[in-house]
């Protein structure tokens, strides 16, 4: 109870700080290689200047994705929670230690990148703007029955890798029927990192949340 | 440290166990989605009646995968953690008591499925034969250094989904290489669930593994 309370408090800090800071603070979760970091590779790709863009990268160990984000010019603040017990989602605390050491004046999308897993990630609040997850279309339609308190934690839906389904037997509409029992007003949308198809409305949706924060 | 002593003792409990029951445990980990619930499908087709089989499934919710392998024949025992708090991973004491409700004397492979998760499931001794890490090609080949505690837990690490191949721009020596930094004894072998590719080694490892508890 008491850790929950001090959850809540830190992530109230959050949200007054990025308010403050005028920035628009996302945070990205889903399963290892759902296709997270891709997908900020081809967000910073295609926005280039038209919005300051930095990131928080969590993962237990190495630096390998903030170092592929960083070959965009970008701002990277890396937090390893292996020397600290190896645990498997990022807390509100730790981000904000890790975005103090940004500038963020720069800055009008924050990216966190979450450590690669669709459980405990959900269960605490980074006190940021809006929570996304990431499925991509070779995990299975079944994920968000399987694991819905993240798909019930989350803003948005991104279906990831679509350009395999040519490859798979998935079907889409089970997979979105999935979503909608799981979190009836989570919004989905489809695009490949790869090819970049769909990449266009996941920008739009980037600089609403934006433009919400100015 | 109370906590880690209890769980290895009733680790220890489980091993004598299935020792007694001439069972040989075989603990399935990966990412969600990674392939578990359909390598064992190709499994229960392929063995047919030459060994005895049970699986204990581990999720956080539903019975889905439970469902899909008792359709094979086999005894099942479902455990969902999510009406006790929702763990994303399984402990020795709950596989027992699990293992307990199935017949054993007909049972000469007994698999545990469990939660799709590729951290805290490596932490928690389940006194199984073996341990198996699933990764499948569409992740990525960076997992072995971002998740290396799964990989150090583990016996065997199955590389999956590779009738995908063709479809992506994938470095297999990376993978193995990564396999082999994190943990240089263990073995890996490549199949696909799918189309049976690589799967006889598979269960020539199964049928090895059984042989050595009788
Ligand atoms: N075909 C295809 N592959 C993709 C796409 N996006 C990512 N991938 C591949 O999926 C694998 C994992 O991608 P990452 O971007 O590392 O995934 P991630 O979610 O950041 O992984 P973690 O940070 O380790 O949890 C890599 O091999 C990518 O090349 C896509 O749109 N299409
Ligand atoms: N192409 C291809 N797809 C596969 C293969 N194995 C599994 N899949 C697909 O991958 C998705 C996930 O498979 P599952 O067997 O449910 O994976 P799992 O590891 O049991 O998932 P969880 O239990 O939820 O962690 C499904 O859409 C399967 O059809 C394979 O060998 N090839
Ligand atoms: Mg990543
Ligand atoms: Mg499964
Ligand atoms: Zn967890
Ligand atoms: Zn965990």
């Amino acid at each position: 109870k008491k850790l929950m309370a001090a959850q809540e408090a830190d992530a109230e800090i959050n949200r007054k700080f990025f308010s403050d800071m005028n920035v628009a603070a996302v945070n990205m979760m889903s399963s290892p290689g759902s296709g997270k970091t891709a997908l900020l590779e081809k967000t910073l790709e295609a926005l280039g200047g038209e919005l300051g863009a930095a990131v928080v990268e969590g993962d237990i160990l190495t630096t390998l994705d903030a170092e592929r984000l960083a070959r965009f010019g970008i701002q990277t603040a890396q937090i390893n929670t292996g020397p600290f017990g190896g645990d498997c989602h990022l807390e509100a605390a730790w981000v904000r230690s890790a975005a103090e050491q940004l500038d963020l004046s720069l800055v009008d999308l924050l990216f966190v990148e979450n450590v690669g897993n669709l459980v405990c990630p959900a269960e605490f609040n980074l006190g940021v703007d809006a929570n996304v997850v990431l499925i991509s279309v070779t995990e299975g339609e079944d994920k968000p029955a399987k694991y819905p308190i993240m798909f019930r934690s989350c803003d948005l839906c991104v279906v990831s890798k679509i350009d395999l389904l040519p490859a798979l037997d998935f079907d889409m509409e089970l997979l979105e029927r999935n979503i909608r029992a799981a979190n009836p007003g989570l919004r989905a949308m489809k695009l490949s990192a790869k090819t970049g198809e769909g990449v266009c409305e996941w920008l739009d949706w980037l600089r609403g949340l934006s433009a919400s924060k100015k």
